[in-house]
């Protein structure tokens, strides 16, 4: 699943 | 987190420290550019609006130290260092960056909320942020050791976010395009750069341009 949107890097 | 994301913000985290080492004991910021020092201030906060509504322990600290160490290096620049801080070789027109990156932020978010448009402003504008500071290395046809030092590890820190990324994808099939198309641009941006830098700066000679 697409997880674009989630931003969990810096 | 994997070996190639946690050594991508190792190197991040050098840069700033080899920054604020060069200027403090030097008692100077010549050579460094104050545009680009004041896109990373404002990359980080445009990106890091996330800090109000999410906490990660790593993630959240390493936002805090971005964020705190880039508005102390302006600090620097403008209050005990501003007199070794020459305006007339910082010249780069960023208002082409934030303008080209307010662009793209508009048209292609992943979503059309502020933060999410903001958050791509950042990735975008992070891509190009290095120019001002590698026109102004250009400029003057040389630069410091430790100066070349500190581009290169910032260089280093995105170059390592794309290994990371085939990884991810790979293993969880994490993909985000966005990041990744900018994070290249970002890298290649730094190329010319990384050459000199191998074979000159590596070899114990002085960063100048061919």
């Amino acid at each position: 699943a697409a997880e674009s949107t989630k931003h969990d890097e810096l | 987190m994997n070996i190639f994301r946690l050594a991508g913000d190792l190197f991040h985290l050098i840069s700033i420290f080899i920054l604020i080492h060069k200027m403090t004991t030097s008692k100077s910021c010549s050579g460094i550019s104050f545009k680009s020092q004041a896109l990373y201030l404002l990359v980080y906060v445009t990106r890091y609006l996330d800090l109000f509504w999410t906490f990660a322990l790593y993630n959240s600290t390493m936002k805090i130290i971005f964020i705190g160490s880039s508005a102390y290096v302006l600090h620097l620049m403008t209050g005990p260092f501003k007199p070794t801080h020459d305006p007339n070789i910082d010249t780069f027109k960023v208002r082409y960056l934030i303008g080209g990156a307010a662009i793209l932020a508009l048209l292609f978010p992943y979503k059309w909320t502020p933060a999410e448009v903001l958050w791509t402003f950042s990735i975008w504008l992070e891509s190009v942020a290095i120019l001002p500071q590698l026109f102004m290395v250009q400029r003057t046809g040389a630069a410091e050791t430790i100066t070349t030092h500190y581009i290169f590890a910032l260089g280093a820190y995105r170059a390592l976010y794309i290994p990371n990324w085939i990884y991810r994808y790979l293993t969880s099939t994490f993909w985000d395009p966005l990041s990744i198309i900018a994070g290249v641009i970002q890298t290649v941006l730094y190329s010319d750069f990384f050459y000199i830098y191998y074979t000159k700066v590596l070899q114990g000679r002085k960063f100048e341009l061919p």
